[in-house]
C-alpha cells in the first residue's frame, strides 16, 4: 500500500509545488516507485514539471526518473453534490492507478476546496510549508497582539483537524502533520527567532511538529523548465560545456540545497525502509 | 470617483496582499483619503493589518493613518446564481461605502472565483506581482521549452482580458495592468536576467507594462502585528529605547523600501496628482 504525502497549506506561494516536486525526485533517486498527483491543475506547477522533465528527458537523451502523475481538474457540474461526487471519484481512480507506487506525493493548491480536503484526507504525512513570516502564520493561528497566546485556530488547522478525525473515527492512522520552514534567508535573525517561537508556541496547541527548514536557493527554482532538480544536478547541466561549468561556490549551494532535501526526508521517517 | 488599484494573480504567495499594504500606506501618507477592500476575506491578511495597525495605534497613542477597510466574504448560497448575485451586490456596496476616497486598494485571493473576477473588473490599474521564477512565469503564459515563445496565454491571462474587454465594451478606461517583480535577489544574476527577457517577450504578446521591482527585505514582513510599515518606521518603534535602536545597516534597507514603493506610485502615474 502506497505511502502518502500530501503537500497542503491554504496559504500561497509558501512552496508546497516545490516542495512536492524535491520530495519526488529525492524519492525517486532512492529508487522508489514514485506516484504524483496534483490538485491543483489549474495552475498545474507540479504537473508542467513532470512534463518539462519528461520532454527534457527525451530531447537529452539523459535517463531521468519520472513519476507515475495524475491532474485532477475541478469539477464543472453546478450543483454542489454532483461536483463532490464527480471529484471523489476521478481521485479514487488516481489512487487506484497509482496503488503499485511506493509513494504517492499530492499537491494541492493555496486555496479551499473539496477535492482540497479529500485530498488532505488521505494524508499518512502532510508537510505545510511556511515562509519566515508574520503574515504565514495566520495560516494557523490567530495571535494575540503581543503574540504571547493563540486566540483561535486558523480555518485552515481546523480542516485538518477535521480531516485528521474522519481518519482515526474510521480506524485509520493520525496524520503526521509536519510544518516545513521554507526560503529561509541567510542571514536575518530576530525575525527569524521571533517566528521560530512563535511556531514552538503554536506546535503544542495546534498539534504539529516542525521539520528542519529549507533555504533560500536559486537553484530550487532555476531548472523548472527543464524538470530538473539540485538532485539531478551533479551531473553536467546540458548546454553547458565544460568550460562554462558552474564555479565552485554554485555547486556549494547544490550540494546545501540537496542536504536540505535529504533532511526534509529523513525528517519525515522515510529514510528507514529502502525499495 | 476615486481611482481603484487592484492586486491581482491566480499564483499564489507572490506579495498580493504585501503590495496592497504598502501602497496603501504611502498614498494615505500623501494625504490621501484612502479605502481598502479585502476580497480574500477568508485568509483575510489585509484585513488583520488593517486591524492591527488600528489596535496598535490606539494601545501605543501613536498617530497612524486608518484606512477605511470592507472585507466581502464569499457568498454561502450553494445556488451558483444566487450565490453571484449575492457577491456583486455587498462589492457594489463597499465601493458605493467608500465613494468619497480618492484611492480604494483591493487585495485579492490567490485563486479563481467570481468575486476575485468583479474585483478585476473594477480596476484602473492592476498590479499583478511576480516572483522571479519560471514557475510564476505560468500565471501569465505557457512557454515553450526552449524558452523562445508564447505556446498560449494561461488562465489568468485570459480572465484579465476577459474583464479588460467588458470595460471597454460598457466604454469604460482599459485595465492598465503592470506587472511587479518582486522578493527580488540581492545577487543573483542569470535567473534574473532570463526572467527579465521572458517577461520583456510576455508584455508584448499578453498586453502588460512592469514597473521597477521590490527586493527581497525583512522590513517588508516583520512590523505586519504592529500593522506597520517601513513607512512608518523613522521614528522609533514603539518599545524600542535609543540603546536598542537599530543599526545604521537597518535604517539604509528601510530607506531603499521606501524608495521602491514610492519607485512603484510614480511607475503607475500617481505621483502626478496630489489631494
Ligand atoms: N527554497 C526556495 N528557494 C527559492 N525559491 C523558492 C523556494 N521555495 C519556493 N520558491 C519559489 O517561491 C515561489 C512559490 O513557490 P511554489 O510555487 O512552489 O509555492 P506554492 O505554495 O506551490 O504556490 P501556490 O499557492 O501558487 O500553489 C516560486 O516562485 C518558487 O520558485
Ligand atoms: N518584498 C518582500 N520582501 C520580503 N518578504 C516579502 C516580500 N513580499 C512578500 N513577502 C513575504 O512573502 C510571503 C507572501 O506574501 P503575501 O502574503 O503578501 O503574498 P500574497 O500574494 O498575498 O499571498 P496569497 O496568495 O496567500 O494571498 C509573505 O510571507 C510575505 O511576508
Ligand atoms: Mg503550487
Ligand atoms: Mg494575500
Amino acid at each position: 500500500v502506497p505511502y502518502i504525502i500530501v503537500v497542503g497549506s491554504e496559504k500561497g506561494g509558501t512552496g508546497k509545488s516545490t516542495t512536492a516536486i524535491h520530495i519526488a525526485v529525492a524519492l525517486m533517486k532512492l529508487g522508489f516507485r514514485v506516484g504524483t498527483i496534483d490538485l491543483d491543475a489549474r495552475q498545474g506547477t507540479l504537473s508542467a514539471f513532470v512534463r518539462n522533465r519528461a520532454s527534457y528527458a527525451e530531447q537529452s537523451g539523459r535517463r531521468l526518473e519520472l513519476s507515475k502523475h495524475r491532474a485532477i481538474e475541478r469539477s464543472k457540474a453546478s450543483e454542489r453534490a454532483a461536483a463532490e461526487a464527480d471529484e471523489a471519484g476521478r481521485l479514487q481512480d488516481a489512487f487506484d492507478d497509482l496503488a503499485d507506487c511506493h509513494f504517492i506525493v499530492v499537491d494541492t493548491p493555496g486555496s479551499d476546496s473539496y477535492l482540497c480536503r479529500l485530498g488532505h484526507n488521505r494524508a499518512d504525512t502532510l508537510i505545510t510549508p511556511l515562509n519566515d513570516s508574520f503574515l504565514d502564520i495566520g495560516v494557523l493561528a490567530q495571535i494575540n497582539r503581543e503574540r504571547r497566546e493563540v486566540e483561535a485556530p486558523s480555518v485552515y488547522s481546523q480542516l485538518v483537524w477535521e480531516q485528521n478525525n474522519q481518519r482515526v473515527v474510521a480506524g485509520r492512522p493520525p496524520i503526521d502533520w509536519v510544518i516545513l520552514r521554507n526560503r529561509l534567508a541567510h542571514i536575518e535573525a530576530r525575525n527569524m527567532r521571533e517566528i521560530s517561537a512563535l511556531l514552538d508556541l503554536l506546535a503544542k496547541r495546534i498539534g504539529f511538529r516542525t521539520a528542519p527548514g529549507i533555504s533560500e536557493r536559486v537553484v530550487f527554482r532555476e531548472h523548472f523548465m527543464k524538470g530538473l532538480t539540485a538532485l539531478d544536478l551533479p551531473e553536467q547541466v546540458a548546454g553547458q560545456g565544460p568550460s562554462q561549468a558552474r564555479g565552485p561556490a554554485e555547486s556549494s549551494s547544490h550540494a546545501a540545497a540537496r542536504r536540505e532535501i535529504q533532511d526534509l526526508l529523513a525528517a519525515i521517517g522515510l529514510f528507514a525502509s529502502e525499495p
